[in-house]
């Protein structure tokens, strides 16, 4: 068939089996068309001279051009049917995979992504990010986390206290997400939790997009002295992370859920090991 | 004292923007890397003594598996032997998560304190996400049970001798290329 159904007592996904790429989630009686797919912002190249000729690097992120997405091609899929855990693996290129995951009574979706090492034969700096596209009419708004304390509203191409210089509409509206990011309409609430700091935006309404991995070729000039490319095991790295996505109804504040879901991504289960045959109680 | 300082200290100098950003040098990340691996070792035997105590296993290694978020274990890769693993929960309320434990391709049953079965299933990891091509791994599949724990659980993991059963679970897509493979 052309779709493949993913589902558990309290998620559902849907596949596109011909591109490979998720096509839409259920879960908490809500259904969302939701894309995700990966894109490349080519690290600008400057000379460091002014201002407007600052190489993208540690500091700063200054796209060359707009984004390249990965994902519009075939992506390969194999799908894992566990009783427990279900797993979809998509292979999007050489160097860019990932796993989704929903676990039994888990109500959320687990995206693993594994992305390097990014390529600099071409002489080009990439900066890898995931991108989930919905319907929802955010309106230019979207939530990032203060740092994991508050949620905090930001309006696309706006500030607070002052008219900002959008000159670099791609980072001007780049903001940090230690914990997590959201969007929402009247209706319903897209939250992504991250399991590290990274940078995220909502370029259009009902998108959502995180920065995953960086590799640069020149130093920014502020401060670092070198460029952002580690090549200790010869090929740059590879890094590994996970997103959750929570689909909700549309709520003014964030949910407990979320909260929750945050304290258990920063605190999980530390596991200890040993050898012993049989089970010991804990006095 | 000595070894808890060290972590503390190790985790008070990342703080500084530049570790949590990844803005600092090279070097100096390699620098934090060495010392946050010495500091974490180091603790490592006060969290053993901890579960010695707070446990009946006084014998017990409690080693903890550090590239587990690779889907690495050197302690589970290398014993053929029952292995217990002990869940501390740091929260300050009961949890209820999936635990992954990377292991070889073996028939398990996980047993809590009560030697009640907990459900579980082996699952193998994508060969992508092993990257083989940059790093060697004997652990190829991850255990994966559901835990509830207040502050300290155990759990055993015994290798049963019975073969595994043989439950084709996997789909490609699309079919005519999983065909053709």
């Amino acid at each position: 068939t052309d779709e493949l159904i993913v589902e558990n007592s309290l998620v559902k996904l849907t596949f596109d089996t011909t591109t490979g790429g998720l096509k839409t989630i259920e879960m908490n009686g809500i259904r969302e068309d939701i894309h995700q797919s990966f894109g490349i912002y080519k690290g600008f190249r400057g000379n460091n001279g002014e201002a407007n000729n600052r190489s993208s690097g540690a500091y700063v992120f200054r796209p060359d051009g707009d984004i390249e997405v990965l994902s519009s091609n075939q992506v390969d899929l194999t799908f894992y049917n566990g009783t427990r855990v279900k797993e979809v693996y998509q292979q999007v290129n050489e160097w860019v995979s990932q796993v989704i995951r929903i676990y039994d009574e888990v109500n959320r979706v687990e995206f693993e992504w594994l992305v390097g090492p990014i390529p600099a034969d071409d002489e080009v700096g990439k900066e890898v990010i995931t991108r989930f596209s919905s319907g929802i009419a955010s309106k230019g708004k979207f939530y990032t986390d203060s740092n994991g304390r508050e949620m905090l509203e930001r309006v696309r191409n706006q500030r607070e206290t002052f008219d900002p210089n959008m000159s670099e509409a791609i980072s001007g509206n780049y903001y940090p997400v230690t914990g997590q990011i959201s969007l929402q309409d009247d209706e319903k609430r897209i939250t992504l939790l991250n399991d590290r700091a990274q940078g995220g935006a909502s370029l259009n309404d009902g998108e959502l997009e995180l920065m995953l991995h960086r590799r640069l070729l020149n130093d920014d000039a502020f401060g670092v002295g070198e460029a952002l490319n580690e090549t200790q095991f010869g090929t740059g790295l590879i890094a590994r992370g996970k997103i959750y996505l929570i689909l909700d109804e549309a709520s003014e504040k964030p949910k407990h859920a979320e909260r929750l879901l945050q304290h258990e991504l920063d605190q999980h289960f530390w596991k200890f090991f040993s050898k012993s045959n049989g089970v010991p109680s804990v006095n | 004292s000595e070894n808890l300082e060290s972590l503390s200290q190790a985790m008070g100098i990342m703080q500084h923007h530049d570790a949590v950003t990844g803005t600092e040098k090279q070097a100096v990340a390699r620098d934090y890397d060495r010392m946050l691996f010495k500091a974490i070792v180091g603790a490592e035997s006060n969290a053993r003594d901890a579960l010695r105590s707070l446990t009946n296993l006084t014998s017990g290694e409690f080693e903890s598996c550090l590239d587990l978020n690779i889907s690495a274990c050197a302690f589970t890769q290398s014993t053929a032997n029952n292995v217990v693993v002990t869940l501390v929960n740091p929260m300050a309320h009961a949890s209820t998560q999936y635990v992954r434990v990377p292991v070889k391709n073996e028939n398990y049953i996980v047993t809590d304190e009560k030697g009640r079965e907990i459900p579980s299933e082996v699952v193998p990891v994508p060969w992508q996400v092993l990257a083989l091509e940059h790093r060697s791994n004997g652990t190829q599949h991850e255990l994966v049970f559901r835990a509830s724990v207040e502050k300290v659980a155990n759990f055993l993991i015994r290798v049963l001798p019975s073969p595994k059963s043989v439950v084709k679970n996997t789909a490609q897509f699309p079919q005519e290329k999983a065909i053709d493979e």
